[in-house]
């Protein structure tokens, strides 16, 4: 464990912490893509299977735990507690087109051929696209609430930290993961867009446009 | 495999 992996997944408590802070205060889930939250669901659901099998330390248990219902609770704010405020006709990106790929992908390319590894090679290849819908939600309607764009800042910074981390522990452990630093590779990079917006637009109050 | 068998990121 080292720091950058740590202010990585505090990064990413964080980022959940706030939307579903701001889903719950509002009592609307408006502006937020419903697709992107069941696809994180998904995620956490593939890669924490080993939850109950392979312990590796508290914190790690406590925190999938914590992931898991985090995921879970925003999903079912947004299709079942606040659905009237959920605006489906902008959350319209066609999820086979990111889960065709990334299934065929994980069967492809994985470190071996068994449920459990294919499952959690698909969850990082996911990962790295699970964002999309919400991007292409924000530049459909042109705009997005400040709190939105916090979440999604400390969400691209997580795994930006996650990348930290991966060089960290090559120089210091040796230790190499390709399909999880190639696939962060990626996934940081569809939030650098979106960065450059955050930080010329973020100050003016209110909405990014 | 160079990745870690038990995954211990999260």
């Amino acid at each position: 464990m080292n720091l950058f992996r740590i202010l990585g997944d505090v990064s990413h408590l964080l980022a959940m912490i706030l939307l579903l802070g701001k889903i719950w205060r509002s009592k609307s889930c408006r502006g937020i893509s419903g697709k992107s939250q069941a696809l994180f669901a998904l995620v956490f659901t593939t890669r924490y299977l080993d939850l109950f099998t392979n312990f590796i330390s508290l914190y790690n248990t406590v925190m999938k735990v914590i992931f898991l219902l985090c995921s879970y609770v925003t999903v079912y704010m947004i299709y079942w507690k606040f659905w009237k405020s959920f605006d489906s006709e902008n959350d319209t990106f066609r999820l086979e087109f990111l889960l065709v790929p990334v299934t065929g992908l994980s069967f492809l390319e994985n470190y071996s051929f068994t449920p459990l590894e294919i499952l959690w090679t698909f969850s990082i290849y996911l990962e790295s696209v699970a964002i999309l819908p919400q991007l292409f939600m924000i530049s459909k309607t042109g705009e997005a609430e400040t709190i939105t764009t916090h979440y999604l800042f400390f969400l691209g910074l997580y795994r930006a930290l996650y990348l930290a981390n991966w060089i960290w522990r090559y120089h210091t452990e040796n230790f190499y993961d390709q399909i999880a630093v190639v696939s962060g590779v990626v996934q940081t990079i569809f939030y650098c867009d979106f960065f450059y917006l955050y930080v010329t637009k973020g100050r003016c109050q209110g909405r990014v446009e | 495999f160079p990745g870690d068998p038990d995954h211990d990121e999260l």
